[in-house]
């Protein structure tokens, strides 16, 4: 199982349709600060059903909502799909590829999808469920998260260990 | 969950222990807690010094052990993949280096998402991406084939 | 204070203007709090860019204005001598640039005795120390010279 | 004014006499990780007067005598000197060069030293008041405190103001 393609628009400084091809292997992601690479992180996070808009550096839900440049106006509405070739199986369902969407507007309104179908939150955060790929995992370390391990409380590390095993 | 502590601190003196080269590093339970809300604790000697307290590790020190940490942890119960960003901030040349090997190790059952602004990490991938700002404030992605990326190391 | 507040932000508005090459930034005293005991806040806006909340920042973009606070205080009041341990780890090669071109500016009034990896902050300096441990565990410091510094940035 | 040199010896790594002559304008500090560039701040933060421990990224006091490697035995003594160029007499003193140095034995006891006389330490502490060269000051920036300015208090950059007027 490997992320195939991710498809941001509308999500903080993605403004215009991005369509990010992934290989398995080693991707580098290169680029000068404030150009939008921990973007692409948070929006990996969001997709997968970050539920805390702090977690991805937000005050309230709709920071994460392109909103404007000195030329360009605000958008209405974020959306991340996340494409994952899924032909081992590891995911528990017969698709062998799979992409899992979101979408927020301006009103509050959330949208999950799952292969184009509408479901729920936790229906996207339960699909992954026992991949590691969780809330309290280890798959995604961002920017500055590093020294957490070493800093953060003995039990946080126990919290680790227990997503782990 | 014991079971798993003996694995996960087997996996962590491995880890550490390859990663530098030496020294020795233990994962323990607090003793002073009810063993339910117990939390781990990290026990670590670098190769040629004493065992310290944490705190007194230098920077590079401690981002190279949180580092060991998540690896012992990918070898053990690998995740399909793995976005790290900017986590070789603070390695120098030589421990940028141990870290590649690793993350080049775990390649083949691990994909690797990294953001980095290290040559070094660069050029240890497979594939190069660059984000850029053509307009303010609207980023836009690229894909880069390898030979260019080096200049691209901004 | 609140005539230094006013000297403060005129510096900052400068320092930011400068260091980001457009933008805007302001001090600001909390609304909400008793005079005495209201803290400042920092009010900004990238070139290009709207203005946002200061977490939607990047690591990069923080760090620069971090050093344009620092700075525009030095220039108000200067230091005897700064230290500063590795404040460049999260600037890319640009910032870099603007970062020790605004070293150099200071240089005269202020000894800057910088600790980095980077490779175009060791190139602004006028000399250069690097610490080595021969023995493992016991530091030793040696002056280097300018030409062979560069392959010294570890 | 400017800081002219600095003599450790048994200070954390420093286990050996080291002498660091430093000039006016920029000085640049390399090395490997771990080898000893972080504990030559905490040096001078430490003969400036520096009564918190933790600051040092220590727990206990003792924890910055030099406590022994694989061959090496402990020593029961940390000492920091700092000698500065006085010669615009920024310092209120008539010497045109200062030497500050500061002693702590494993015993606990310390000493604090002004061209060789035994002083105490707020005399240290007093003679750098309104150099900036103080413990809210801006003129040591320690290894990932600058996100500090940003992340910390709102409270915290005005002591930092309040410092500097
Ligand atoms: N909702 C939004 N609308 C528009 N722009 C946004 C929004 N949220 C964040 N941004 C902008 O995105 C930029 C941050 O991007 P990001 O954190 O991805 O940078 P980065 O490439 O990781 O940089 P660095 O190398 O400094 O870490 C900031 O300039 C911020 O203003
Ligand atoms: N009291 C002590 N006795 C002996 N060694 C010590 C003592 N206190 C700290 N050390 C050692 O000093 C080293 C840390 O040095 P320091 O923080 O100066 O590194 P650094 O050069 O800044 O590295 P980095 O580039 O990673 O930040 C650690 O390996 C630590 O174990
Ligand atoms: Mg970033
Ligand atoms: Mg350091």
């Amino acid at each position: 199982m490997y992320l195939k393609r991710l498809d941001i628009k509308g999500f903080k400084s993605f403004a215009n349709e991005t369509e990010i091809i992934l290989e398995p292997g080693i991707n580098i992601i290169v680029g000068p600060n404030g150009c939008g690479k921990s973007n692409i992180a948070d929006a990996v996070r969001w997709v997968l059903g970050e539920g805390n808009v702090r977690q991805l550096r937000g005050q309230k839900n709709e920071d994460i909502i392109f909103n404007g440049t000195d030329k360009q106006k605000p958008q209405g509405m974020a959306m991340v799909d996340m494409t994952i070739d899924n032909s081992d199986h590891m995911l528990p369902v017969e698709y062998g590829e799979i992409t899992v969407g979101r979408k927020l507007f301006r009103s509050g309104e959330s949208e999950y999808l799952l292969n184009k179908s509408r479901v729920r939150m936790k229906d996207i955060v339960n699909l992954f469920t026992g991949t590691g790929l969780g809330k309290r995992g280890y798959s995604i370390i961002g920017q500055g998260e590093l020294e957490q391990v070493l800093n953060g409380q003995a039990f946080d590390r126990r919290l680790i260990l227990e997503e782990a095993s | 969950f014991s079971q798993f502590m003996l694995l996960a601190n087997e996996s962590f003196k491995r880890t550490f222990t390859e990663i530098f080269g030496g020294g020795e590093a233990s994962l323990v339970l607090e003793e002073d807690s009810h063993y339910l809300s117990a939390g781990v604790d990290i026990v670590l000697k670098m190769p040629g010094k004493r065992s310290q307290p944490l705190n007194l590790l230098s920077g590079g020190e401690k981002a190279l052990t949180c580092i060991a940490f998540i690896f012992a942890l990918l070898r053990l119960r690998p995740v399909p993949f793995c976005l790290l960003d900017e986590i070789d901030a603070a390695l120098d040349e030589t421990n940028l280096m141990r870290f590649t090997q690793f993350l080049k190790n775990m390649a083949d059952e691990i994909q690797f998402i990294v953001i980095t602004h290290r040559q070094t990490t660069i050029e240890a991938g497979s594939n190069i991406y660059g984000v850029t700002m053509p307009q303010q404030g609207i980023s836009s992605v690229l894909s880069i084939n390898v030979s260019d990326s080096i200049s691209m190391a901004i």
